[in-house]
């Protein structure tokens, strides 16, 4: 199956 | 002070319409640049970036940087009661708790305006890194609205994989599978009916169609859409916002963190 990711894990809290 | 006049307005009810269905509310982050705008949808998979620039506006004034914080389905709502060929005008005062919009018909023969109370935000951004993709795809955003509609009959997942011959986008399901391969336009008479794939190097990647298909309600904003790709980063999908002239006057960006297969 597709995990779907969370784009905090990409991005940074500024 | 804010106020800015927008003389085609049928621009900020599409601008509205490609964002209304992915975000309950957002803030309007208004400069002297122009008015920005920066969100996450609820599960933290798609971010929503647009800019509308104080040049597309026929007059801009921002007197400082006021940040209004708005229920967007309301806004939503307000802007339906203006007709597509109305100029519309955003005023909101520093200290707002209101925000007001007013609609005027080309012959001035109707005027109408609309106050709607602000939110308090917190205005939490994220940090986007700027990235030189591997990949960045541009074609008519009309095809790119019609593979993720049918290839969502097929399955919730649409597999982009990019190469030095073109894109091909995949779905599979238990109704089966299915395949659109996208070839590199050869002569670009008309660019904007064109494909074209700039590749660094190939890159494969999933993502959900439910998202892809919220992203292509902002097609009616332009006639091309880019897809920028790197292998596990989120991809990028931007509806540049031109005048006739093409010059810039914002855009709509999304981003939509991959699918992993585990």
């Amino acid at each position: 199956i597709n995990y779907q990711n969370k784009l905090v894990d990409y991005f940074f809290d500024r | 002070m804010f106020e800015a006049r927008l003389v085609e307005g049928s621009l900020l009810k599409k601008v509205m319409e490609s964002i209304k269905d992915l975000l309950n509310e957002a803030s309007w982050d208004c400069s002297g640049n122009g008015m920005c705008l920066q969100a996450m949808d609820s599960s933290h998979v798609a971010l929503v970036s647009l800019m509308l620039k104080s040049d597309g506006f026929e007059n801009y004034r921002c007197d400082r940087s006021i940040s209004l914080g708005i229920n967007l389905a309301s806004m939503s709502k307000i802007l339906k009661c203006a007709s597509n060929d109305d100029i519309i005008t955003i005023r909101a005062e520093d200290d707002a708790d209101a925000i007001t919009f007013m609609f005027e018909s080309p012959k001035q023969d109707r005027v109408s305006d609309y106050e709607m109370k602000l939110m308090n935000l917190d205005t939490e951004h994220l940090g986007i890194p700027d990235t030189e993709y591997a990949c960045v795809i541009k074609m008519p955003s009309g095809e790119f609205s019609r593979i993720c509609r049918d290839l969502s009959v097929l399955g919730d997942s649409v597999i982009i994989c990019c190469t030095k011959d073109g894109v091909r986008f995949s779905a599979k399901g238990d109704l089966g599978n299915g395949n659109i391969k996208l070839a590199q336009s050869a002569n670009v008479d008309k660019e904007e009916e064109a494909v074209v794939v700039d590749m660094r190097e190939a890159v494969t990647l999933t993502f959900s169609l439910r998202y892809l298909n919220f992203f292509t309600k902002a097609a009616p904003l332009s006639s091309q859409v880019s897809l920028s790709m790197s292998e596990d980063v989120p991809l990028m999908v931007e509806y540049k916002i031109n005048d006739k002239e093409g010059d810039s006057k914002g855009y709509v960006r999304y981003y939509l963190a991959p699918k992993i297969e585990d």
